[in-house]
């Protein structure tokens, strides 16, 4: 038997908007300690690693380790059911599961809503992501690495991030022009939410897609702050953090001539 | 033009 009741169902509404736009199906795999799911896009150049700890859920119960094989713009439809005040309860069995069930119920408990969401089988390739000291890894506001990323979209469809002791410098050049955004370190000890940190190893310049970023960046709701970490000839790790858990997305840079 | 390197072959599979 599986089950979780997550208080803050809004919560789940937000986790789901920030990966169904890069993954169209995905395994939930439930372990007792927390639920976590690993997917790629199409082009397997942008991975997403979700980790919800058991504890953040009132009661969590997971008697054996199972996959849910969701396809996310369905559950997407059934969540859009879900009240942004109601407490949401997934049960599955986890012997033969075949549906996830669904619970809705409003503040005062007085309207529940049940929906089964029928499951599917997916083969999905695991990769194993070891954990690496990367050579720069920077703190910001999460809204601020958004508004970067829509910005310099105006100009290129890609961006080049360096990051050195003193600033991180985000640089786009295109067709019509060029632009850039410097952010220098800054510690607000009374608004820690607004703070830039760097921490640094060795300078990097790397360049991504916009197109990818941007679409990492709908997971901003989720966190005020953003990390990001950079390596040379590494994948790019954007992470928001939560009370409960994180999601982490990893973009390969662009190499090449 | 410069293009990205798939996941597997900075990540291992498992």
């Amino acid at each position: 038997m599986f089950e979780a009741r997550l208080t803050q169902g809004a919560l789940l509404k937000r986790l789901l908007d920030s990966v169904k736009e890069l993954v169209t199906d995905a395994n939930f795999d439930c372990s007792e300690t927390g639920i976590s799911l690993q997917a790629m896009d199409n082009s397997h150049v942008a991975l997403v690693s979700l980790s919800l700890r058991a504890e953040g859920f009132n009661p969590y119960r997971c008697d054996r380790g199972f996959s849910l094989g969701v396809n996310l713009n369905s559950l997407n439809k059934i969540m859009k059911c879900a009240g942004n005040e109601d407490v949401i309860t997934l049960k599955a069995d986890d012997s033969s599961a075949d549906s996830l069930c669904l619970l809705f119920e409003n503040s005062s408990n007085e309207r529940v809503s049940e929906y089964e969401l029928k499951l599917m089988d997916i083969d999905q390739e695991h990769l194993s992501i070891p954990e690496t000291d990367y050579d720069a890894t920077v703190m910001m506001p999460s809204a601020e690495f958004q508004r970067i990323c829509r910005d310099l979209m105006v100009v290129s469809e890609s961006v080049t991030i360096d990051v050195s002791k003193d600033e991180i410098k985000f640089t786009a050049e295109g067709e019509l022009g060029t632009g850039n955004v410097k952010l220098k370190p800054t510690s607000t000890i009374d608004k820690p939410e607004e703070s830039i940190t760097i921490e640094l190893g060795q300078t990097v310049s790397l360049q991504f897609s916009l197109k990818y970023l941007s679409n990492f960046t709908r997971g901003t709701p989720l966190s005020d702050q953003v990390m990001l970490c950079l390596s040379d000839n590494m994948p790019l790790l954007v992470e928001y953090k939560m009370d409960i858990g994180y999601i982490r997305y990893y973009l390969a840079p662009k190499v090449g001539d | 033009t410069r293009s990205q390197i798939r996941m597997s072959r900075y990540f291992s599979n498992n």
